[in-house]
């Protein structure tokens, strides 16, 4: 069956979206069939893989009830990985959305049809820097999420945020199965001593939880995005994707209870 | 009269409460009577400024009518700077506020008394990372905005977004003074010809509305939250400090029309 994970942080600007794309490249890399999800309004997953923008191509009328999902499921042009694309009017979809039924469970319902297909063993979905409706669609309808984490201390304030709403979400029976996946550093400055501070203060507090792969700042991680490519296209022996390809061996060793 | 200026863009992690609380404090310095007030259910300005997040603080009640708005201010420890700050359960407003009537202008409504009062010479407002209800009050509450865009290929996207919906907000009456104060380009990195690229990008889109200062990529304002201090007091003679006291005078310098 597939494995859903969900890229989700409501601090602006951690890494999700690069996160996101990085995982998605490495898993289709490895053989394994990935869908990306693009369930934020900026698209910034969508440009990362060079997809236009195309209005009414997001998860948006899926998330109505008024098309299959599987429709907008489009190719990224890399073998293994295919792309559900966002659209800035997805933006309006909150306001839509919060006044239909069971308002934060229409992505899970949205993709049942594609749970069934079987034909991804990865689903990958990457959230806006809210706690608004959208992300908590998006962790409504997955198994894991993934926390990334910036090396800078608002970041690390976020935190304590986030875990209680997972907490929410699987205690209030929203989504009886949603677990973390873990945290992963990002943007690590070596040549700071607040990114240590920060990774050493996450590793204590949260342990086991925290991927022991850190991902480097590194300005290649910035431009690959300008040419539509993932790193692993972009600069596939950069730092960059060289740590992207441990955490994908790290969650890949990671045992996932059916 | 008091200057309301908003910093907003719905792109993530930009520098728009770092820009927020150091511009506060700068035009403090310089003896301005100031008011930040924190819109972000995030709270990092307050934060920032070493307050506590305490429930029922923020612009909460204000907004759905049942508090004076100038009952949350509070003193931040800084000459001329006052602090309205946020709660996380501010994220909960968004869907009571867009319940009320005149959903949009609640903020505007609520701050009416203190701009009659005529204390501040500057109103600063620091929003999320998102077009919602909250920005978009937000929005119609100030005269201008001023938008913090990373040197980053994602923030460089996310820029006909936002000055889309300034030009809406504008043109649909929700604001029609609303006008555009300016870009200032966030966390440039000399060393980098991405934040180079961008940055001539910009210039050549927007020209003029583009502010001349420029801040660095300094770690020293990512260390001075952790301290709750304003780059001003954290480290007064840093590039950080030196940048946004230049940025104020650029920004004291341009006209104000009545
Ligand atoms: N490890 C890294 N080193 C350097 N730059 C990075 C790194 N990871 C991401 N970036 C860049 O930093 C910016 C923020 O990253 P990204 O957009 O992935 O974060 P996000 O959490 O998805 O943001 P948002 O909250 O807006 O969705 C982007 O411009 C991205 O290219
Ligand atoms: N010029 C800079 N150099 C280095 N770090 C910076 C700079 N400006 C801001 N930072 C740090 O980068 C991070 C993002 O900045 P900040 O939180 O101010 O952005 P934001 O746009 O308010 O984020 P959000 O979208 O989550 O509200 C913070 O950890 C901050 O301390
Ligand atoms: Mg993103
Ligand atoms: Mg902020």
């Amino acid at each position: 069956s597939t494995r859903s994970i969900a890229l989700a942080n409501q601090k602006g600007g951690v890494g999700k979206t690069t996160t996101a794309v990085s995982l998605a490249a490495c898993l289709a890399e490895r053989g394994k069939r990935t869908l990306l999800l693009d369930l934020d309004p900026q698209a910034n997953a969508t440009s990362a893989l060079g997809l236009e923008k195309l209005s009414g191509g997001s998860v948006y009328k899926a998330l109505l009830g008024g098309a299959r999902l599987a429709d907008s499921i489009r190719p990224s042009g890399y073998d293994n990985l295919e792309i559900i694309p966002s659209e800035v009017d997805l933006a309006v979809a909150e306001v839509d959305v919060a006044r239909t039924e069971n308002y934060l469970q229409r992505l899970r319902l949205a993709l049942m049809p594609i749970h069934d297909a079987n034909q991804y063993e990865f689903l990958l979905v990457d959230c806006p820097p809210s706690l608004g409706i959208l992300t908590m669609n998006g962790l409504a309808a997955v198994d894991r999420v993934l926390v990334p984490l910036q090396c800078e201390y608002f970041a690390l304030e976020g935190l304590a945020v986030i875990m209680r709403v997972l907490k929410q979400i699987k205690e209030s029976g929203a989504n009886p199965v949603l677990d973390l996946e873990g945290i992963v550093m990002t943007m690590f400055d070596g040549r700071t001593n607040l990114s240590q501070q920060v990774v050493n203060e996450v590793r204590g507090h949260f342990g086991e939880k925290v991927f022991q792969t850190v991902i480097p700042r590194t300005v290649r991680l910035g431009e690959a995005p300008s040419f539509g490519k993932p790193i692993t296209a972009y600069d596939t022996h950069s730092q960059a994707a060289v740590a992207y390809r441990a955490l994908t061996a790290e969650l890949l060793a990671q045992p996932w209870p059916s």
